[in-house]
């Protein structure tokens, strides 16, 4: 048991180092470490950023922002470990600003080809990047409803967005 | 294993049926503060066999059924239907389309069925079993995970790495 | 003192009232509560929301966005008991909605005629809605720098805007 | 009270002088993730006598020195300056215009100044009582003070309503 729990620990430091750089940059490092190697069965687990030419510091030393991107990494690079065959965000892209919302989406555009991805979000960027939207609504006084919307009219699309999110 | 559609019928601020159609790869869900992006989140968690009312934001379970307007008195129960394709027999069985949906009664009954044959909680659970699915997967991403991830309260990173090992 | 509290309570709670409605709407409702009214030296406070149509419930039973609106109108409640001359909000209108920040913005310009206001924000609508923007960026790797922007010519200020956040 | 200016020089990220005018009523401050906005916030929690360094999301108080880069040696000291009217005498002083100033060396002594005079911490917090401002106060609304509101974790809820009250 112990040694399989090495060998995935093993496959998921590499994904997260993998997914890490393709969120941040070639030259930002990171690394996931047990924090009782020899005690690996029990030990808690350490997540180091080393931003390029910032020295290596633990996630919660980092800003808001970054801090979710490295949790995200992390997430898939869990995910790589054991693909869902769906996968749901509820509004983890607020924090980012809109470099990194390209990144994240970009990222979910290249592993929707083997998944489903849902996306709760308010962000005019994420609503433009995904292959088609529901809009929820209150119908009446605290009942929920919700409609399509077709996008396949590109002229009207952000004219749609702007209506859409308010 | 690919989406083909919720059915939410009385869950949450869903009074009446409503269904979402999942034909696409990226599916986003928009809307404004307090519309009920999130109760969708909640039903396919709760349709999938999640039993903690607190992952689900409530009090208590029965607190999912809708619990009325001052136009609409509450509803007499939930209900949710979950309907995908089990492409490359993903799930050990040998149907090609799947729906599993579960039933909460004012009462407090509970019902689930399997393409339409009332069954057990464990028959719907075990099904998911080691697929990266299942109420509490990692594979549903709320922003709450990403919080669990970064203040690693409980050791919950640890439980998330056992749950995909 | 358990007077003088008493009645500053009281007062603190028809502010939040007021300033719950004007956030939401006039047909909304809320209350501030003393768990334990015959202890008020110790009590702890519930907030309860009741949006309009629907049942009364505690801030928990809210939306993401409708929490951090109704925490907000909490804090202007507060602010109003004894305001302070500048207050600083970090990124407080993420979880908010187009129209939820809109309400937000036009609430900091009303009290923004007797405190000044200092808005950290990744939002198009927040950055318009400001008298005046401080980018901050990274001048080389790991160190911070700032630039004014000056948005006096207003037919380069969605497009300073759109680069301002990347 | 009106803020006039910040200088900010080798506290945290901001390694070389750095000012802020607050000419208007509203100002924003943007840029992308890990530029450096919330620093900023947490340079004005300093100077007005923070002393928490986990409020300031740090591990130790000299965490709060510019600690290097591969291109450029960690700081000696981080300074920083907030200047102010003194309008229809908020303050109990004689002074129109006033400059806090807080120093921390590397060495870990510390320097308080007020319009360039040395002072105790005690001196420029006693300035500040019963006006809603201090490091702690609730005219400081990071996000993190919703959070407080929410989950009221060892009653936020009352205590931020007995430092307004
Ligand atoms: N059992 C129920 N019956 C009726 N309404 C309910 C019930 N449970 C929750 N709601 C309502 O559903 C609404 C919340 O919906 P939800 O959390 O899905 O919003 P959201 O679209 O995610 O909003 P946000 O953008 O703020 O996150 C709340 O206003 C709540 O009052
Ligand atoms: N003592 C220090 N020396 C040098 N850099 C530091 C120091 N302390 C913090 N930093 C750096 O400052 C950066 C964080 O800045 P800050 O938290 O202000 O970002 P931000 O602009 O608020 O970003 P976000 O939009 O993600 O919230 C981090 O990358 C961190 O490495
Ligand atoms: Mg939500
Ligand atoms: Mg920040």
């Amino acid at each position: 048991a112990t040694s399989q729990f090495i060998e995935s620990f093993e496959k998921a430091r590499l994904y997260f180092i993998e997914v890490f750089r393709s969120l941040f940059t070639e030259d930002d490092n990171c690394d996931l470490i047990l924090t009782q190697p020899d005690n690996p069965l029990e030990s808690s687990i350490e997540i180091i950023a080393k931003p390029k030419g910032k020295r290596p510091q633990t996630i919660n030393q980092l800003s808001g922002g970054e801090k979710t991107l490295t949790a995200i990494a992390l997430l898939f690079a869990l995910y790589l470990l054991k693909p869902a065959p769906f996968c749901i965000f509820d509004e983890v892209d607020a924090p980012l600003d809109d470099a990194n919302i390209f990144k994240f989406n970009k990222i979910i555009k290249k592993f929707s080809k083997d998944s489903q991805f849902i996306i709760v979000t308010h962000n005019k960027l994420t609503m433009a990047a995904v292959d088609t939207i529901y809009g929820v609504y209150m119908a009446e006084q605290g009942i929920s409803g919700v409609s399509q919307v077709d996008f396949r009219d590109f002229e009207t699309r952000d004219v749609g967005l702007q209506s859409l999110s308010s | 294993m690919r989406l083909i559609r919720l059915d939410i019928k009385g869950f949450k601020s869903f009074a009446t049926e409503t269904v979402i159609h999942f034909d696409e790869d990226v599916i986003g869900i928009v809307g404004p503060n307090g519309s009920g992006k999130s109760n969708i989140v909640d039903a396919i968690r709760w349709v999938l066999g999640e039993q903690k009312s607190k992952e689900l934001r409530l009090d208590q379970m029965s607190n999912v059924i809708f619990n009325g307007t001052n136009k609409r008195k509450s509803g007499g129960l939930a209900q949710v239907s979950l309907t995908f394709e089990n492409t490359k027999n993903f799930l050990p069985t040998e149907y090609n389309t799947i729906t599993i949906s579960r039933i909460l009664y004012r009462s407090g009954e509970s019902e689930y069925q399997l393409n339409g044959v009332n069954c057990r909680l464990k028959d719907i659970t075990s099904l998911f079993l080691d697929t990266g699915i299942g109420s509490n997967s990692y594979a549903i991403i709320a922003l709450g995970m990403v919080e669990d991830i970064l203040n690693d309260k409980d050791n919950s990173r640890r439980k998330m790495f056992e749950q995909a090992a």
